[in-house]
């Protein structure tokens, strides 16, 4: 699974 | 969102209110790394540059708010405030020793050469060694308030979470990010010494006082 392009964790 | 990044979340809240109440009580920053504060500053800074340009949710935006703000203040009770009780002889690391290798590294090791993206990684390795002047300090000291230690264990409990929250994402979504989850387990393993005596004496109502 590829990484999220937007980082959504803080 | 899961229930392990939700407590981990709340943990690291729970770290930061947990400083600021030692502070803001005793009127006193001693045994607290400046340095350390610093670098969490750095950290939070350049890993929330995307706070205006991207929104997330109320929850990330709120939460990005509070790291942010805190932090500084927590610079500003140990650095003006309270810079009387500041034990600067004690917070001694060297701190570029952590911030020019981090540098070069999130240059190397990236997502994406992008510049934002170069940012968030160099703020995911710093974040990784910030705690580093703070052991230092404890170690040099030969011991720390309880409260700070209840703040240690908050504060590694909360990438520990994470890590359990990097393993659902993966079963569930699929999500994976190799550079999160090596820089979060070396983050862990750095707190694993104080875990183990936070464990053995703080939750004995005994201090923490070194070495062990």
């Amino acid at each position: 699974g590829a990484k999220l392009g937007l980082h959504d964790e803080l | 969102m899961n229930i392990f990044r939700l407590c981990g979340d709340m943990s690291h809240l729970a770290a930061i209110i947990i400083l600021l109440l030692k502070m803001w009580k005793t009127r006193s920053v001693a045994g607290i790394s400046g340095k350390s504060q610093i670098l969490f500053a750095t950290v939070f800074t350049a890993r929330y540059l995307d706070l205006f340009t991207s929104f997330i949710s109320i929850y990330n935006t709120c939460m990005k708010v509070f790291f942010i703000g805190t932090v500084y203040f927590t610079i500003y009770l140990i650095y003006m405030k309270f810079k009387a009780t500041y034990d600067s002889n004690h917070d001694s690391f060297r701190v570029e020793f952590l911030i020019v290798p981090v540098g070069g590294l999130a240059f190397l090791v990236n997502h994406e050469f992008a510049p934002l993206e170069i940012i968030w990684t160099f703020s995911i390795y710093l974040e990784s060694v910030a705690i580093l002047p703070q052991l230092f300090m404890i170690s040099k000291t030969g011991e720390a308030e309880t409260i700070t230690s209840h703040y240690l264990f908050a504060l590694g409990s909360y990438r520990a979470l994470y890590l359990c929250n990097w393993i659902y994402r993966y079963y569930a979504e699929g999500f994976f990010d190799l550079i999160a989850v090596v820089a979060g387990v070396v983050q862990t393993i750095l707190y694993c010494d104080f875990f183990y005596l936070y464990i053995t004496k703080v939750m004995k109502g005994k201090k923490i006082s070194l070495p062990a």
